[in-house]
């Protein structure tokens, strides 16, 4: 056929260089660009083609909320230390309250100071149910407790909150692994997602973060939080990559109950390709 | 690991002499991957390694046997000698002192601010805490309660940033108390506007340490984080936090490079008792891998 001049390199490294500054990671992002230039694309439009593709197909279509056959239908969220477990548990509940669900939310971090001030205002804001017991309780007692109360059972959706954790610390892992048992043991199948917070602002520890607290807990999704900064979470194309399994469900993008939205694959892949 | 890489790659050349200066190439690139994945920011990690290339051309690396380890040690001195300008004794001259805590939301600030009135107290100084967060739930109990675990003055404030600034700075000459530690709502630098209240605080009172709570495994975005909070309110240390995760920490490199100010702690841990100093030598093994 016709002589197919190439793409110059700066058009690859500059679009290489966006998705390392969006916190894609080198080896992600050399995987993208390496990915596009085999399939020689002539133009630029077909270059931006094929970049948005090899990110948008990364996402599944598939990232539906899971819930129980009878209520009450229980998530857990758990995460690493600030990345916005609490605030949203709150948001989510908001969200099917707002909906018509009953909801209720219940403090199981019961080490930090003041977390569950904090989930008992917020769940007044919500207008959900609230379930906590005294500051330095077992956290595993709480959930037995909360999942044997009447109010709690009658809650179409019930969101577990829980303290946040390095999961690189073995013994908050294996804590966290037990408040699960202690659920299902509860209130069997009622257990319907495994939900790991990610703060949008990391970079490349949110993959670790992923796969060890995968590797503990089988997460059923990701909640990615604070997009409304300028961050744009590209790690979640390694995270979609090496855990296929694992959708992103939720987004956060702000501080108030209405900030959360269900991901939606293409307004991210949009924010990521500009 | 960076070690791991560049072993490797000298393999294929063990028979040579010298490194050519395409070896060397081949190299740095390892190294600015290294410094990506380990969260530098990527026009810090290209000035870093083009600095580590002209330094690798000048070097008896290229005629070194363990060309491998020699290289690292190049990079992770150059590491250690620029993170060395980011340690500074974290001195306090006035009474009351006053330090305005700073930063993204769920960086660490509040418990930052427990953990530096316990430092002080282990110092003999006392310390008054007080919050200007008025929009997140139970802040003011949180401090208040960290507070009570630290064994230092609480002061309830309520009503905008300067008139609170200005009752604990006048509660804390009233008690002839040491350190003011004023912790604020997390914020980000995508809207300015967000930055008025901070600097209500700077003007309110004579603030002595602004500092930058930023947490550890931020990525790419930390520049952008210390660069708002720099320019809109100004920034004198940075205490980097949540370091006793596996994070690799490359935004402590960013943003001592763009903001040249101290990283006066490292915060290690959910305890009060979790605050250390800076070490570039533990930062620089950590960004290596
Ligand atoms: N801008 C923004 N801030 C958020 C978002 N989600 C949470 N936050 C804020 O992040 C901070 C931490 O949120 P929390 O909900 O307390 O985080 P957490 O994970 O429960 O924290 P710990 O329980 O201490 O581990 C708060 O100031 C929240 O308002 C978001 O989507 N956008
Ligand atoms: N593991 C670890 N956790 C930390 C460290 N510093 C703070 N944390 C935890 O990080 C979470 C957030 O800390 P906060 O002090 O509430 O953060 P903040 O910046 O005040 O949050 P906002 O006021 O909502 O912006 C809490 O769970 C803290 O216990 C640290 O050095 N290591
Ligand atoms: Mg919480
Ligand atoms: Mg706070």
């Amino acid at each position: 056929g016709a002589f197919q001049p190439e793409l110059p390199e700066e058009v690859y490294a500059e679009l290489e260089d966006r998705l390392i500054l969006a916190d894609a990671g080198p080896a992600t992002a050399a995987g993208i660009i390496e990915s596009i230039q085999s399939k020689k694309p002539a133009t630029v439009e077909t270059l931006r083609g094929h970049f948005r593709s090899a990110i948008r197909e990364r996402f599944s279509n598939s990232a539906a909320p899971i819930f129980a056959l009878a209520p009450p239908t229980v998530w857990f969220v758990f995460g690493t230390n600030g990345a916005g477990k609490t605030t949203t548990a709150a948001k989510i509940a908001s969200f099917y309250k707002s909906q018509g669900s009953t909801v209720g939310l219940v403090a199981a971090d019961t080490f930090r100071a003041a977390a569950i001030d904090q989930l008992r205002v917020l769940a007044g804001r919500a207008g959900s149910e609230f379930y906590a017991m005294e500051e330095g309780a077992h956290p595993s007692a709480v959930i037995f407790d909360a999942l044997s109360d009447k109010t709690i059972r009658s809650c179409n959706l019930v969101i577990v909150d829980t303290a946040g954790r390095l999961h690189t610390k073995t013994s908050l892992m294996e804590e966290l692994a037990k408040m699960t048992k202690s659920c299902e043991k509860t209130a069997p199948g009622a257990l319907t997602e495994r939900l790991l917070v990610l703060d949008g602002t990391a970079g490349q520890n949110a993959l670790v973060q992923a796969k060890t607290f995968h590797a503990s807990l089988q997460l059923t999704g990701l909640i990615v939080t604070k997009l409304d900064a300028s961050a744009k979470a590209g790690f979640l194309l390694a995270i979609r990559q090496d855990l296929p399994g694992v959708p992103v469900k939720w987004v956060g993008v702000g501080e108030t109950l209405e900030d959360i939205a269900p991901f939606d694959p293409d307004a991210f892949v949009d924010g990521l390709v500009g | 690991a960076l070690n791991r890489r560049l072993g490797a790659l000298f393999k294929k050349i063990r028979g040579q002499a010298r490194l050519t200066e395409a070896n060397v190439m081949d190299a740095v690139k390892e190294v600015r991957t290294a410094l990506l994945e380990a969260d530098v920011s990527l026009a810090v990690a290209r000035a870093f390694t083009e600095e580590i290339r002209v330094k690798a051309m000048g070097s008896e690396v290229l005629y070194s046997i363990r060309a491998a380890d020699a290289f690292v040690k190049i990079v992770h001195d150059s590491l250690v000698k620029f993170l060395g300008g980011a340690v500074a004794p974290f001195r306090l001259d006035r009474r009351p002192s006053v330090i305005l805590m700073m930063g993204l939301q769920g960086s660490g600030k509040t418990t930052t601010a427990g953990k530096l009135a316990a430092y002080f107290s282990a110092q003999q100084k006392s310390s008054l805490l007080t919050t200007l967060d008025r929009s997140r739930p139970a802040a003011a109990e949180q401090l208040e309660k960290l507070s009570k675990t630290a064994g230092v003055s609480y002061l309830r404030t309520a009503g905008d940033a300067a008139s609170s600034a200005r009752a604990a700075y006048e509660e804390a000459q009233r008690r002839n108390i040491a350190v003011v530690v004023l912790d604020t709502a997390g914020r980000t630098e995508v809207d300015p506007a967000v930055f008025a209240e901070l600097r209500a605080a700077r003007d309110a009172v004579p603030v002595e340490k602004k500092i930058l709570v930023l947490d550890a495994m931020t990525g790419q975005a930390a520049v952008n984080i210390a660069k708002g909070f720099a320019d809109e309110v100004g920034v004198d240390g940075v205490i980097l936090t949540k370091f006793d995760s596996d994070t690799r920490g490359g935004a402590a490199l960013s943003v001592y490079h763009l903001l040249r100010s101290p990283i006066v702690f490292v915060g290690e841990g959910e305890t009060l008792d979790r605050l250390a100093p800076f070490h570039p030598d533990r930062i620089a093994g950590r960004i290596l891998g």
